[in-house]
């Protein structure tokens, strides 16, 4: 029990094994390093590139600021070929900022060509442009589409 | 008399909260935000 | 036949299977999940028996490759955190993918299968920090919870309906059973851990305050655990590090969570050596973000005219539960009420006492006296006192003076020795913090025991009390502040008239200085 432990502890002989284990433990002190979300792929043994290609992002891929100038193909290709890293939540954010909408149903994302011919509580119906991410990879018109409010992300 | 608290290593007067960027009891300096991402979620249909 | 070495070869091989898929850069969800079904469907994790053997297997191995990792110096941290991320991401996996065999209730079977791979990664650390002593290494182990953390915090999301029951798990049964008192070789990875951005923020943040009473009960074992240590004034390098971390934390939660300690303020100074006064006077500092406080330097500062001087302050912590034994709560509850027997105050000294007989105990506590009794004593009839005060303000408002808590206050005055006095003196400047009715109610008690002082000898323990507090490095709790220049000011207590304010030249510069800062 907690009071027995604390009993042992707080007597002479066990206080200074503790005291003991404290201080061997001061070797191993955890760092911010250790902390690090973990990485998802680390190359074994990487092949040694000259510095200037870099092994990791540079810190500038974190900026919120750099996916405002990037072009739109470049947000598309970071949302489908970096998933579930930060730089994807920033280009899914970026996509959001220039009216995309990200359809659940067809994992893609849409974006009005003109103002949607119906509205209701349940979808709008109208002329869209999606990305085709899986064949073409290229932007394509959809006519009469209806976009349901169940499939926005 | 206890310690100048203010060189711990931690912005006592920053107007955002310190948990998100304390890194770690044992670090001399937790403001060190390039070390770790800010907090952000994913929603699980971006797993495509 | 779990101990068989074909079997334990066997999940051996399965992990190492994991770590390549999780590895291989083009691993995605759909390949974790097949991964997972060929698991089930090999068996591994159907049988309680084999599953358990299955973790310790992946627990040990993922240690195991660490330590071999890091023994070939070239490894980073990366490459020899490889298999402890593949096995956390593992865990989490299968708690996401978990359903109840019944199919009654998948959240609380997905809790139950989490609790249970938690506690053989306990039973694994436990091990090793029996087995490995002084060599035992927590990194690895810091490391297996850090990325859980990590992890479940990626699925929050998909985990949302249990998210909250997955950081109680981890807060009331992994990290309370891993607390320094029990495994002191993990401490450092303890505190990192418990005060983890993924782990403590999300825990205070949890709607209505829910999770507070689990981290409360972790802040308390660091505390319990520090005591022997800050007892004695010099600290070694450990102890030094371990208490700077401490106030890191604190500092933390005074920034970004100040309610939380102002809630449980009596519980933490419960526990704290009343050697430590600046960590002490940190925790009474702490006042709610909505608050602003008056500059206590304010000339002729009405404190009783600010509104919210008759507000109580919210005391979470069970501060009664002190006076339940020798049936002291109920004798207190009928001498409030009563104001008899007249004995009563008389006893009470005696009430304080640890038995003599219970060397151990005074020996751990470091005094003769129960310091939570005396703690719970003053703050119980405190507060029942402001309730009487309340009551009866209708009918005009009775000097604070003569009445039942009077009585007690005064009587213990007089019957304990000096150490009880302070301790005592201790406990009522323990409740002078931000402007509530506690603070105020407690300033007046202690400039009033100031004033009547039959002895000289109280008047110097009252300022000495206050003093100490304001002469540490900062923060100091502004009910402190706002008592002690009332004390030095109103010409009432005649403090300067008083020799002990002369009595050494270093003190009498020490008054001069605090008192022109003041």
């Amino acid at each position: 029990s907690y009071e027995a432990a604390e009993e042992k502890f707080l007597g002479k002989e066990d206080g200074f094994h503790i005291q003991q284990m404290l201080d061997a433990s001061l070797q191993y002190v955890p760092e911010s390093l250790d902390a690090e979300r973990p990485k998802h792929y680390v190359p074994r043994n990487p092949y040694h590139t000259s510095s200037y290609y870099p092994q990791t992002p540079p810190p500038i891929f974190d900026n919120p600021a750099l996916f405002e100038k990037f072009d739109i193909d470049t947000l598309f290709f970071i949302f489908y070929y970096q998933q579930g890293t930060y730089q994807q939540y920033l280009a899914a954010r970026e996509l959001k900022k220039q009216s995309w909408r990200f359809h659940k149903k067809y994992l893609t994302w849409f974006q009005r060509h003109e103002e949607p011919k119906a509205i209701t509580d349940e979808y709008e119906q109208g002329t869209y442009i999606y990305f085709d991410y899986e064949g073409a990879w290229c932007q394509r018109k959809k006519t009469e589409f209806r976009f349901e409010y169940r499939f926005l992300e | 008399l206890g310690s100048d608290l203010t060189t711990l290593g931690l912005n006592l007067n920053s107007p955002d909260a310190l948990y998100a960027t304390f890194t770690s009891p044992w670090s001399e300096n937790n403001q060190a935000v390039g070390l770790i991402e800010p907090e952000y979620h994913l929603p699980s249909c971006y797993n495509v | 036949d779990v101990e068989n070495p074909g079997l334990r070869e066997q999940l051996t091989s399965f992990f190492a299977e994991w770590v390549r898929v999780y590895q291989h850069p083009t691993s995605n969800e759909k390949i974790y999940a097949t991964f997972i079904m060929q698991l089930q469907q090999q068996g591994v994790l159907k049988g309680e028996e084999i599953s358990s053997m299955f973790f310790r297997v992946c627990t040990e191995m993922s240690v195991e490759h660490y330590l071999k990792q890091k023994a070939a110096s070239h490894a980073t941290p990366a490459v020899a955190y490889q298999a402890i991320d593949a096995f956390s991401k593992l865990i989490v996996l299968l708690v996401k993918y978990h359903s109840d065999p019944d199919g009654v209730n998948n959240n609380v079977a997905k809790i139950n299968y989490l609790t249970k791979i938690l506690s053989i990664i306990v039973l694994v650390l436990a091990q090793a920090h029996e087995q490995r002593r002084q060599q035992f290494n927590q990194k690895p182990f810091f490391r297996l919870f850090s990325s859980l953390l990590n992890d479940l915090n990626s699925y929050e999301q998909q985990l949302q309906p249990i998210y909250f029951q997955i950081l109680t798990a981890l807060s009331n049964n992994t990290f309370h059973t891993l607390q320094p008192l029990f495994f002191p070789g993990f401490t450092f990875a303890w505190l990192s851990l418990i005060s983890h951005r993924l782990f403590m923020p999300k825990l205070l943040l949890a709607e209505n305050q829910k999770g507070w009473p689990a981290f409360h009960k972790l802040l308390i074992c660091l505390f319990r655990f520090l005591v022997p240590f800050l007892r004695n004034v010099e600290m070694r390098d450990t102890t030094r590090l371990l208490y700077k971390g401490t106030l890191r934390v604190l500092l933390v939660l005074l920034h970004d969570f100040p309610e939380f300690l102002c809630d449980y303020h009596f519980s933490f100074c419960d526990v704290i050596p009343s050697s430590c006064i600046q960590l002490r006077n940190l925790i009474l500092s702490a006042f709610p973000r909505n608050m602003r406080l008056p500059d206590p330097f304010t000339p002729n500062l009405k404190v009783d005219l600010l509104p919210e001087i008759s507000q109580s302050p919210r005391v979470l912590s069970d501060y009664a539960s002190a006076l339940i034994a020798n049936n002291l709560k109920n004798d207190i509850d009928n001498y409030l009420k009563t104001r008899s027997p007249i004995s009563f105050p008389l006893d009470l000294r005696n009430k304080l006492m640890i038995d003599p007989n219970n060397q151990s105990e005074i020996t751990s506590t470091g005094s003769k006296y129960n310091v939570s009794v005396i703690n719970a004593l003053v703050l119980y009839v405190g507060i029942q006192a402001i309730g009487q005060l309340h009551n009866k303000s209708a009918q005009g408002t009775p000097p604070v003076t003569h009445s039942a808590p009077m009585d007690i206050f005064q009587q213990l005055l007089i019957d304990l020795d000096s150490e009880g006095r302070y301790l005592f003196l201790s406990a009522i400047a323990n409740q002078l913090r931000y402007p509530n009715s506690h603070t105020h109610y407690f300033s007046c008690i202690l400039l009033y025991l100031f004033a009547e002082g039959s002895q000289e000898v109280i008047k110097e323990q009252v300022t000495r009390v206050l003093l100490e507090r304001l002469i540490v490095n900062r923060p100091h709790p502004w009910g402190l502040l706002i008592t002690f220049i009332e004390l030095i000011k109103n010409p009432r207590y005649n403090f300067w008239s008083h020799s002990f304010t002369r009595c050494a030249t270093d003190i009498e510069r020490l008054f001069d200085s605090v008192s022109r800062s003041i």
